[in-house]
């Protein structure tokens, strides 16, 4: 399934939606090094479909049109998963 | 909800505003943030005093674009709209606005980024809420417009907050005792302190007494105590908000329709109607639309026997039956049907035990007991303070 809504999107979308999920902490930022990104294909659609059950939309693990329309929108920067707190490395204003 | 494992260990907590956004003007960026303020401290007993920035404050909160030198950059227009870090020292709490952003305030839905509503989120993070999966909270992660000119904080919002400080207030302090307000460093808002929570046993009258899902349920003032099954003794309190949100002011009367599963609840010349704790549409409406000129229904009481439930008025001495949808053509009547009850009934209930045999009137701290199917009151102004709360 992962690979076939990867091949009917552009890849600049597909780009655009695996940054989302590290950005929000669905998925540890090394998993992007290219090398890696295949073995891990079930982990982005495992975490894809986490992020879908986390915005209440259904969890299909692809990027189907629901899900890219709402990463899309305004938000907070602040990630939705608690492991992985980015903003949270600093200490001193 | 989210919570972090951290929230601040103190009641007192400072905040700055450093700059504003032209796109609203100093006035109403700072009306924004500090009723956003407000928001969070009218459910938990937290006090937020606005300072100068070089006061090194709790929470700073600053407009930026771009690179503003922490770790997560702003991205323009869209995408990124704020963000705050957890509470702690340092950086921990200061709550960042992009300042490219379309930011507006009370423009209503698709009118730019109200930043009243970004800001009841980002101050949810700044102390300790992270994002709720419930999509209608106010901390789900992506923009969603609520009301803003009769904003009510989602449930789910409020029972988080409440785990972190509500359980806070009580541990760090004697629960009987509000925590001592420190001498402020500038006249707030209201100096007059929160009265202490009341003590169940000592109260001499009740505002509402009901068995909702077989529990025993009484409300006096903001809060309630909470008896469930099988148990002898009540917890609380408890405010009645951390349940029902709009009901912060306090209740009237209250009852309980198994049939239709509703929980109604009554104050002054309104009535809510509830599913367990989500508020059915309509609500709330006037107590005209069910026939009841005019208001504050004192004590309801739902019977069994025959569907129907019963609307009393202390001061006047008269009770209305209600049936569906309207209370019924030749009421309201004299309590005195009701012989041997109190004339000026503080709160009824029925249901004990999962029998509705009685009906019990309460008033002051007395309560009577009516057998429903003999119609009359077989028992007369018993402690219920001894027999019921096992003071």
């Amino acid at each position: 399934n992962h690979v076939k809504s990867r091949t009917k999107r552009d890849s600049a979308e597909i780009g655009f939606a695996e940054s989302y999920l590290v950005n929000y902490g669905y998925v540890p930022p090394d998993s992007l090094q290219s090398g890696r990104a295949n073995a891990e294909l079930h982990s982005w659609s495992k975490a894809l479909a986490e992020m879908q059950k986390f915005h209440g939309l259904p969890q299909t693990g692809e990027f189907d049109d629901a899900t890219i329309e709402i990463m899309k929108k305004p938000r907070c920067a602040n990630p939705d998963k608690v492991s992985v707190k980015t903003n949270l490395k600093r200490k001193k204003r | 909800y989210v919570t972090v494992g951290s929230p601040w260990q103190k009641q007192l907590i400072t905040y700055s505003i450093n700059n504003f956004t032209p796109k609203l003007g100093k006035k109403l960026t700072h009306e924004a943030i500090d009723n956003a303020f407000k928001v969070w401290s009218s459910f938990v007993p937290l006090q937020f005093d606005k300072v100068d920035a070089s006061q090194n404050p709790d929470i700073v909160t600053f407009f930026a674009e771009g690179f503003h030198n922490d770790n997560t950059n702003f991205d323009g227009v869209g995408g990124y709209l704020a963000h705050a870090f957890y509470p702690g020292s340092g950086i921990g709490g200061d709550t960042h606005f992009d300042g490219a952003e379309p930011w507006t305030l009370h423009q209503g839905p698709n009118k730019g980024n109200d930043l009243f509503l970004v800001a009841v989120h980002e101050l949810g993070h700044a102390l300790g809420l992270q994002h709720s999966p419930d999509v209608k909270a106010i901390m789900a992660p992506v923009y969603k417009y609520h009301d803003t000119k009769n904003f009510v904080l989602p449930q789910d919002d409020i029972l988080g907050i409440q785990s972190l400080y509500g359980n806070f207030w009580f541990k760090l302090f004697d629960s009987t005792k509000p925590p001592r307000r420190p001498a402020a460093t500038q006249p707030t808002i209201s100096s007059i302190p929160e009265p202490s929570p009341p003590k169940l046993c000592e109260l001499s009258n009740y505002d509402a007494i009901s068995f909702l899902r077989k529990e025993l349920y009484i409300f006096k003032g903001k809060y309630m105590w909470r008896r469930k099954r099988g148990k002898t003794s009540f917890s609380g309190p408890l405010m009645i908000s951390s349940f029902w949100p709009q009901l912060k002011n306090g209740v009237d009367a209250v009852y309980e329709n198994p049939t239709s599963n509703k929980i109604v609840f009554f104050k002054d010349h309104l009535f809510w109607e509830f599913r367990g704790t989500e508020l059915l549409p309509q609500s709330p409406r006037h107590v005209r639309h069910i026939g009841m000129q005019n208001g504050k229904v004192d004590a309801a009481v739902w019977w069994q026997r025959n569907g129907k439930t019963y609307f009393f008025k202390g001061n006047c001495g008269y009770y209305w039956r209600y049936g569906v949808g309207r209370v019924e053509e030749d009421y309201p009547r004299s309590i005195s049907v009701w012989n041997g009850a109190p004339a000026n009934v503080d709160a009824a209930f029925s249901g004990v035990d999962g029998s509705h045999n009685f009906t019990y009137f309460v008033k002051g701290n007395k309560y009577w007991v009516f057998n429903n199917w003999e119609i009359k009151t077989v028992k007369t102004s018993l402690s219920f303070v001894d027999d019921w709360l096992k003071c």
